[in-house]
């Protein structure tokens, strides 16, 4: 939790 | 990367640079909603701030740069350059109707509850219902130019593409973003009504029905 997620779509 | 998220991409960067071109070449942004447009700005801002924080690709990067710089472009041309041909008084959606609702709901139904999460979640909700003063003025009209349907079929084709998009990812690679997906799905939905009657008519300047 908490962590920066990464959204790689745009 | 799939074929249908690439050319889901390309269909959005048509639909934009279709739409900045068509104002720069006829000097004029008559037929267009200011609102939905600054709406998109406000999308791809709060959206690409992961640009401080992570590196996917130089596709990915470059991509989110052209999209903001293009957004913000045509924001330009309507509220300074143009301003004296933007038809105000039909672009008379409600916008706060749309960004409170969806702050709020950005906030209860997200991934993470940290400001990057959130704003991210803030602008996949708000890019499904930002073409509606768009959708609202064209109503209020009655009718679009044949380069305003074009824009609307662009957009409209990327949002359906990412669809398959994600339908490819789940079968494939087990990627399943539901807030992404509900939201894409809401925001297809919103352009079915207009690709019927852009295929319909013929795909030229048609008059809309309310």
């Amino acid at each position: 939790k908490n962590a920066i997620l990464t959204h790689d779509e745009l | 990367m799939n074929i249908f998220r690439l050319t889901g991409d390309l269909s959005h960067l048509a639909a934009i640079v279709i739409l900045l071109l068509k104002i720069w070449k006829t000097r004029s942004c008559a037929g267009i909603s200011g609102k939905s447009q600054l709406l998109f700005a406000l999308v791809f801002t709060t959206r690409y701030l992961d640009l401080f924080t992570s590196f996917i690709s130089l596709y990915n990067t470059s991509m989110k740069l052209i999209y903001i710089a293009c957004s913000y472009a045509t924001v330009y041309l309507i509220y300074m350059k143009f301003k004296a041909t933007y038809d105000g008084n039909h672009d008379t959606f409600r916008v706060e109707f749309l960004v409170v609702p969806v702050g709020g709901l950005s906030f209860l139904v997200n991934h993470d509850f940290s400001p990057l999460e959130i704003l991210w979640t803030f602008s996949i909700y708000l890019e499904s219902v930002a073409i509606l003063p768009q959708l609202f003025m064209i109503s209020k009209t009655g009718e679009a130019e044949t380069i305003t349907t074009h824009y609307l079929f662009f957009q409209g084709l990327y949002r359906a593409l990412y669809l398959v998009n994600w339908i490819w990812r789940f079968y494939f690679e087990g990627f399943f973003d539901l807030i992404a997906v509900v939201a894409g799905v809401v925001q297809t939905i919103l352009y079915c009504d207009f690709f019927y009657l852009y295929i319909t008519k013929g795909m030229s300047g048609c008059a809309l029905p309310a």
